[in-house]
């Protein structure tokens, strides 16, 4: 599965 | 952060700023459909569950909760405090034939299969049609006032300049999110039709955008 991208963004 | 991004939550702040105020000012949500907006209080619950089980910012935290407040805030005027003025004979779209689909991919399409994870996911789909009752309503009405327009104008933008921040941060730091991209690219192409309307009926200085 893709990197669980960082959730930094809103 | 880059200045696509910044520019990207600012034009999403003064978007929902914007649609507060005239509800509040006018006391009416005439022309404003609720089910938009309970869509749009449910994308900022599913996606900020972790405000709670993770810190990145002061900004990040702080954006999430203002988010969240102006949204449940406006839905509250709409059903609550100016309930009268709300039409609901217009804002008729079956939002579970968004609910549904939405919700099915995102279990079908996630980068991992645990609850916050399904739960973003859920709302990133669920945020790029989120608007479809809205837009569904002004054609049925065949106008929008001017400050709808702009609303959407900002609304539309914010995703927009998030697909130049994606490019940006793909470009100096590889950083590439399939989905919330994917996502940003059907949500803005939902806008273009009004984007058109808007740079062609609104700036023109007619006070309402009436649809062909």
């Amino acid at each position: 599965d893709l990197r669980i991208n960082p959730k930094d963004e809103l | 952060m880059n200045i696509f991004r910044l520019s990207g939550d600012v034009c999403h702040l003064i978007a929902i700023i914007i649609l507060f105020l005239k509800i509040w000012r006018s006391k009416s949500c005439a022309g404003i459909s609720g089910k938009s907006q309970v869509l749009f209080a449910l994308v900022f619950t599913t996606r900020y569950l972790d405000l709670f089980t993770s810190y990145i910012s002061a900004y990040n935290t702080v954006m999430k909760v203002v988010y969240l407040l102006l949204a449940y805030s406006t839905v509250g005027l709409i059903f609550f405090r100016f309930r009268n003025s709300y039409d609901s004979e217009s804002d008729s779209f079956r939002v579970e034939f968004l609910l549904v689909p939405v919700a099915g991919l995102s279990f079908l399409e996630n980068y991992a299969f645990t609850p916050l994870e399904i739960l973003w996911t859920f709302s990133i789909y669920l945020e790029s049609v989120a608007i479809l009752p809205q837009l569904f309503m002004i054609t049925k009405t065949g106008e929008a006032e001017s400050i709808t327009a702009h609303y959407l104008l900002f609304l539309g933008l914010y995703r927009a300049l998030y697909l130049a921040n994606w490019l940006w941060r793909f470009h100096t730091e590889g950083f590439y999110d399939q989905i919330a991209v994917v996502s940003g690219v059907v949500q803005t192409i939902f806008y273009c039709d009004f984007f058109y309307l808007y740079f062609t009926r609104v700036l023109r200085g007619s006070g309402k955008m009436s649809l062909p």
